[in-house]
């Protein structure tokens, strides 16, 4: 299977639900580790660090507010200039099928609202795309805020939430989140064109979804009070009679 | 004949029965994610402290080890019913979740807690 570790020990055990999670998101033993360098990385790693210890602990003051959270990066798209001083950059999303053990409670994208590209300060923001919309604008209900990123202060964090419950959440199959980062040259347009020539790989957004599983085991009921153990802390004549 | 056994029962208060070395427990041990062969998408921890039960589960179950009341039965009915039918295992009682950071095939970072990950404690059942 794609995505199959070769460590014998995993095929012993298919029907553990650990085992299958793991073989799921496992790339093979063969390949090489994905590279991820940068912001997503760096972002993770802190969330992770302020959600367990060295160890791996969970820490009890976290503030994640969820047992997983997946950062996607966006397909790689070539930003086409438009007329004037705005450029679009297409990001598409690609979306698992919703899994029916886990909520989706949380939408992030997280994008650099300042860019510096040769000298050239540019200001920046995000859309949805909506095919054959004459407005492809968040409505005020389907973001709820924007606010700095951990990362630096060239970083915002926008909650779309609603919008990608509303759209894309129930889908069984592979879905795609496409947004638009759009940027403006602050002064005059000069240049623009030719800055956006290989940026397509530019470190500029990332996607981060937060769940709950909603398929956590019952935990388990406490012994009986009236059982054997409580028994022997008085009276060993007690459990005589009860074993008869 | 059960209350022979149960005479010998240690109360809270009473010492532990039989070398503590032997007795069921939990051992600590530490692995990587490299010699289970993960370390390729697991970022982070770097060490993995699963830990495991070992040891004896005695006839005579000490008061704190947790054991159901079945345990207790099934060591009577190995003892004066049926030896085939086995004594109680020493197992983990307990659990904790770990956290763990790791890159999928397709390059996304996954934050996750995996349950019932770390042995906190044990028991005979």
């Amino acid at each position: 299977m794609v995505g199959q570790p070769s460590t014998a020990p995993l095929a012993e055990a298919p029907t553990s639900p650990l085992i299958w999670e793991l073989l799921e998101e496992a790339p093979g033993k063969q390949q090489k580790k994905p590279q991820v360098l940068g912001h997503p990385m760096r972002y993770m790693l802190e969330l992770y660090q302020r959600s367990a210890d060295a160890r791996g602990h969970p820490r009890k003051n976290r503030t994640i507010g969820a047992t997983m959270v997946r950062l996607v990066r966006p397909l790689v798209n070539v930003a086409r200039p438009l007329r004037g001083p705005q450029h679009i950059q297409t990001l598409d999303f690609r979306l698992r099928p919703n899994q029916v053990t886990y909520q989706l409670v949380r939408a992030i994208v997280v994008y650099r609202h300042q860019l510096h590209l040769a000298g050239f300060h540019l200001s920046c923001h995000v859309e949805p795309w909506v095919q054959k919309s004459p407005t492809n604008h968040f409505s005020s209900s389907e973001i709820s805020s924007s606010k700095p990123s951990l990362l630096s202060k060239a970083w915002t964090e926008m909650d779309i939430t609603q919008h990608v419950q509303q759209r894309l959440w129930n889908h069984k199959r592979h879905g795609v989140l496409r947004l638009h980062f759009m940027c403006q040259q602050q002064k005059g347009s000069e240049g623009l064109e030719l800055l956006w020539h290989g940026t397509s790989s530019l470190d500029t957004a990332f996607l981060l979804l937060y769940f709950n599983d909603t398929h956590k085991s019952v935990q388990k009921a406490k012994l009986l009070p009236g059982g054997l153990e409580e028994l022997m802390e008085r009276d060993s004549s007690l459990l005589l009679q009860r074993a008869r | 004949r059960a209350g022979s056994i149960a005479s010998k029962i240690p109360g809270p208060s009473q010492e532990h029965y039989g070398p503590e070395s032997n007795q069921c427990s939990l051992h600590h041990f530490q692995v990587s994610f490299h010699q289970l062969g993960w370390d390729h998408w697991i970022i982070a921890p770097n060490l993995y402290t699963p830990n495991y039960c070992k040891g004896a589960c005695s006839r005579v179950l000490r008061y704190g080890l947790n054991s159901p009341n079945h345990a207790i039965i099934q060591n009577l009915v190995n003892e004066l019913v049926d030896q085939s039918v086995p004594q109680p295992a020493c197992v983990p009682y307990k659990y904790v979740p770990i956290s763990i950071l790791l890159i999928e095939a397709n390059g996304s970072i996954l934050y996750k807690e995996y349950e019932d990950m770390i042995a906190q404690s044990c028991t005979c059942r």
